[in-house]
């Protein structure tokens, strides 16, 4: 564990807690995409099956339980308790575009091809970019509401902040994986877009309005 | 160079 994995997984931590309590204040879900949340649903269940098959510390057993429970928690709040205010007009993204072409590359590009290793690479490459539906419920409408602004910010972060352990890993623990790596690549600068313009507006108490 | 099955990151 180092200060870059510690300050991701606590960004990670941030995003989801923020969201919910945006979500459960304000009683509406309005702005955010109910598909990048069934796909991050998606992608800490397959990635934390080894929940069951392996114990690695309490630290990695509570996070990992935390990001399963409170993401179905939010799909619940967004289809069920606050459905009505579900932007569902605007959450036009085709979840298969990314979960079948996810599936495909898992079954190619993987270190084994045993279920569970499958399923652990289909979960990063899905995760990275599960943010679509979120980034293309912006572009429509246009606008995200600030506090939706700081949910992206801390979630673009957290694999950013990844990255950096990585570098630290290579160095000091001669720990290199090539998918981990290209995967949260690709996934950061998907947020490079939202980076600027949350710099440049959200940190200078403006609303995040994208350009014309 | 080594890449751990056992997945210790999240």
């Amino acid at each position: 564990m180092n200060i870059f994995r510690l300050t991701g997984d606590l960004a990670h931590l941030t995003a989801i807690i923020i969201l919910l309590l945006k979500i459960w204040k304000t009683r509406s879900c309005s702005g955010i995409s109910g598909k990048s949340q069934i796909l991050f649903t998606v992608v800490y269940i397959t990635r934390y099956l080894d929940l069951f098959t392996n114990y690695i510390s309490a630290y990695n057993t509570l996070m990992k339980i935390i990001f399963v429970v409170s993401s179905l928690a939010t799909v619940f709040l967004i289809y069920f308790k606050f459905k009505a205010t579900y932007d569902r007009n605007h959450d036009t993204f085709r979840m298969e575009f990314l979960i079948i072409p996810s599936i495909i590359l898992a079954l190619l590009i993987r270190h084994e091809f045993t279920v569970m290793e499958v399923l652990w690479t289909f979960s990063i490459y899905l995760e990275a970019v599960a943010i679509l539906p979120q980034l293309f419920l912006v572009s429509k409408t246009g606008e995200a509401e600030t506090i939706t602004s700081h949910y992206l910010f801390a979630l673009g972060s957290y694999r950013g902040l990844y990255l950096l352990n990585w570098i630290w890993r290579y160095y000091f623990e001669n720990f290199l994986d090539w998918i981990s790596i290209v995967a949260g690549f690709v996934q950061t600068v998907l947020y490079c877009d939202f980076f600027y313009l949350y710099v440049t507006r959200v940190l200078h108490g403006r609303k995040l309005r994208l350009p014309a | 160079i080594k890449s751990p099955a056992l997945k210790d990151e999240l």
